[in-house]
């Protein structure tokens, strides 16, 4: 309850792919260890039906938790209207602010096979700036 | 590089690709 999109962005090079940026933030009062499985699930849940690629496979790896930023990274290929596609995607998840709101970005990017588009490495510099905090506690 | 706010002070930055264009 009360979350907002607070960031959408798309953007496709030709003939190579594409990324997809979707942010949201949100009231944190529901927080507790854990939760995160839950929240990266929705979000995946969410990226995939936003790729426009039908997947062949999407594996996820573990939830990693470093300076106040949880992540999560998933890798996979597929299938568009163009042929084959790699897929790389990032969650992470911070809390900011007094109230320690709950601040979920998830980047998506799609690479047609053969070109250079280097998903991986772009997936990689999504990043945050400014002051995190701490989970809040259960 | 795209630098959006997305909370209360915190900023979110990707690099963006080489000749991506908004869509």
């Amino acid at each position: 309850p009360g979350v907002s999109v607070v960031l959408r962005k798309g953007f496709r090079v030709a003939d190579a792919g594409s990324l997809g940026i979707g942010c949201v933030r949100g009231p944190s009062d529901k927080w507790a260890p854990g939760v995160e499985e839950l929240v990266f699930a929705r979000a995946t849940s969410i990226a995939k039906g936003s790729l426009g690629v039908s997947l062949e496979r999407l594996d996820a790896r573990p939830i990693r938790s470093e300076n106040r930023v949880i992540e999560q990274r998933l890798s996979g290929e597929g299938t568009t209207g163009a042929g084959g596609s790699l897929v790389e995607m990032r969650h992470l998840l911070v809390f900011a602010g007094e109230a320690r709101e709950g601040v979920l970005c998830s980047v998506a990017c799609v690479e047609a096979r053969g070109a250079s588009l280097k998903c991986s490495e772009l997936v990689s510099s999504a990043s945050f700036q400014g002051s995190l905090m701490e989970p809040p506690p259960p | 590089p795209i630098s959006a706010e997305v909370g209360p002070e915190v900023r979110l930055l990707v690099a963006l690709p080489e000749g991506a264009r908004e869509v």
